[in-house]
């Protein structure tokens, strides 16, 4: 469902270019459950932008379904990514002047979907981020860094994505909270959902069945440190 | 040098008040290193932004040094919080137009220290923090979150505060980055400097001597869950 062959991403290309990700090849299939580890700045979160459909690469190809993404047009590539993917924020990138509620639903205004079905859908999915209903009309800067990052969590399942990618989901959380929300992806992995967690924490690997580890841009085989 | 007396802080004031912290009393000498721990939610940074003169209590007493902050107006607050603390934000606070040696700088310019000085410490304590001299001319939209992380803590640290509040300081680092943030952070408390962080991390309760736990707004003694 997911495929990178030679991938490369150069920041600042010219005299001081920065190789993010250098000649990755990747491939992830339908279902699996994928985590992605490696040290700050070997470049998790430029693989997940990339896969994620919001950053092209500087070389290579990247196919999502079978698509070839520089292929598309900026529209062609925000279609894709609106129809497949959902996608947790390390910084949450939620909106400040909408309600932990209004931010769920955005996706689901994209979709189409009617207002009460958006309504009852949005409450729905921040229960099930574990955040309590009392917080539901509370504004990003009126929450605290774990609850703006599970509104961040139901944002992402808005539209019931067929791929979900988390990069750092339980950062912000204690380790109970962070428990439940492994336990929620994984069901929706069960589910057939394909997920692809980017995580500091060992422990998120056991619910995981592929470890992928970066080392200063690279993909590691078994020869990495 | 940090006492809390009855402090109380409700968001929200009216119909559906948040009793964001609840009759807290705390008393902090020179030199602890004092854990925070709890629960997302809990409390933490409404805490640890009050110590560190970011807001008021609504009810109570705080005192940094022996001032009682409520006797302070804005300038007040701001000069005591100016002499006395560094912070480093939970989700950084960096300014996204300066770049990462410019945004350490910051607190020396308000200290009027010299532009070479300023220049050569803004240096020394990125590569305290850890991070790579390649980085130091990114903004914060070019560098990753770990990155951004330890621009922070190099930020918190450019006068050489007395107190220094850390809000999930290793929340984005790797294991390893992680250590050598404690190891730093531990090395300025055994020189002197008091040291208040909040985590979820029970790994760096190990460092300090004292562990406050917070419950929904409470302050924890030994008949907490
Ligand atoms: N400006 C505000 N207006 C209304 N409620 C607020 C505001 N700021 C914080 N709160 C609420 O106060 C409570 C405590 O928030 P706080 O940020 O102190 O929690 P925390 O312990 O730091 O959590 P986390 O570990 O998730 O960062 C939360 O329930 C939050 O929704
Ligand atoms: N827009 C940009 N311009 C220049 N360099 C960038 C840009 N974005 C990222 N980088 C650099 O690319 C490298 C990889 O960044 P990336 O965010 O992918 O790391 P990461 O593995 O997610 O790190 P962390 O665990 O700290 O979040 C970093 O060294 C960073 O400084
Ligand atoms: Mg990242
Ligand atoms: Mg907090």
């Amino acid at each position: 469902i997911v495929e990178l062959r030679d991938v490369t991403k150069i920041y600042r290309p010219g005299a001081n270019q920065i190789h993010a990700l250098n000649m990755a090849n990747i491939s992830i299939d339908q279902g699996d459950f994928v985590t992605i580890m490696g040290s700050s700045g070997s470049g998790k979160s430029t693989l997940l932008n990339l896969i994620g459909c919001l950053d092209r690469p500087t070389h290579g190809t990247l196919r999502i379904n079978g698509i070839d993404t520089s292929t598309l047009n900026d529209d062609g590539l925000t279609a894709i990514r609106r129809d497949n993917i959902g996608f947790i924020f390390q910084q949450f990138n939620l909106i400040p002047t909408l309600t932990a509620q209004e931010n769920v639903e955005i996706p689901m205004i994209f979709a189409r979907m009617p207002l009460a079905e958006r309504h009852e859908r949005s409450l729905e999915l921040l229960t099930l981020a574990d955040l309590e209903a009392e917080f539901a009309d509370h504004k990003p800067n009126e929450l605290s860094g774990g609850q703006q990052q599970r509104v961040a969590i139901a944002r992402a399942l808005a539209n019931d994505p067929p791929i979900l990618l988390a990069d750092e989901p339980t950062g912000n959380l204690d380790s109970r909270t962070g428990q439940n929300i492994m336990k929620l992806l994984s069901e929706l992995n069960t589910g057939g959902t394909t997920l692809i967690v980017v995580t500091h924490d060992k422990k998120i690997t056991e619910y995981s069945n592929t470890t992928i580890r970066l080392q200063d841009g690279e993909v590691c085989d078994e020869y990495c440190e």
